[in-house]
């Protein structure tokens, strides 16, 4: 929105924050799967404000080359890299039948993130609605955590192999911290969020 | 049609995808 737009500012474009996000997860102790940023459409006094896509980052499983057996079937394999096809066509113009790169098994957790790009919170609700109302991080830890939160974020993430999620609010947005590991509650990477994604204020150097 | 910034993140996801495979690729060097 314009509102968000104007409080971000010309120096936090698009790829500002992406290197916010890519130096979160990529310097971090932990071994986070992906980074998202839920950005606030603003405030407007007539309606809720709501979390759309702004950003994402995608690091994937490093520490887990793929040993595991997918149990994915073949039917839902095959629609996942059919989607990316057509999405990749639409990105780069290409054909898709000429596209090589959709050929290797579309894993939960790059699902998991690609549907991420279709979501939307509005204030309040899901895990970073609840976030951003309450201005409190939340850290839902362990997939029985996940699988019995009464957001539906949290349980679609743990039916995609996710076992750590985390929303932690900003100034204009949230930032979504989720891995395939067990991280529990780090002061460390709260502060950093704090720092990182403060809008208030220019851009901390990395 | 995708707006702009779902459009980058897009393309962003796919070009590392492209990296990470051909990284795994036993013919990479």
């Amino acid at each position: 929105s314009a509102s968000t737009s104007a409080a971000i500012g010309s120096e936090w474009n698009q790829d500002t924050l992406q290197q916010r996000l890519q130096g979160l997860i990529d310097n971090a102790r932990e071994s986070w799967t992906y980074a998202i940023f839920w950005q606030s459409s603003g405030v407007d006094y007539t309606a809720p404000s709501v979390l759309g896509w702004g950003d994402g980052y995608y690091k994937g499983e490093v520490n887990k080359p793929k040993t595991v057996e997918s149990v994915t079937s073949l039917a839902e394999q095959e629609h996942r890299k059919k989607v990316l096809r057509e999405l990749n066509s639409l990105i780069s113009g290409s054909h898709s039948q000429e596209n090589e790169t959709i050929d290797e098994e579309v894993t939960d957790t790059e699902w998991f993130f690609l549907i991420s790009m279709t979501q939307s919170f509005v204030n309040g609700h899901g895990l970073p609605g609840q976030a951003m109302f309450s201005n409190q991080p939340v850290w839902i830890t362990g997939r029985d955590r996940l699988s019995v939160s009464h957001c539906e974020r949290a349980r679609q993430g743990q039916v995609f192999g996710i076992q750590t999620i985390v929303c932690l609010p900003s100034s204009n947005g949230v930032v979504e911290l989720g891995s395939t590991e067990l991280i529990f509650q780090s002061l460390d990477l709260i502060n950093q969020v704090k720092v990182l994604f403060n809008f208030g204020n220019s851009p901390p150097d990395l | 049609d995708l707006p702009l910034s779902r459009k980058k993140s897009l393309r962003r996801f796919l070009e590392k995808r492209k990296e990470r495979q051909v990284a795994k690729s036993p013919y990479a060097y």
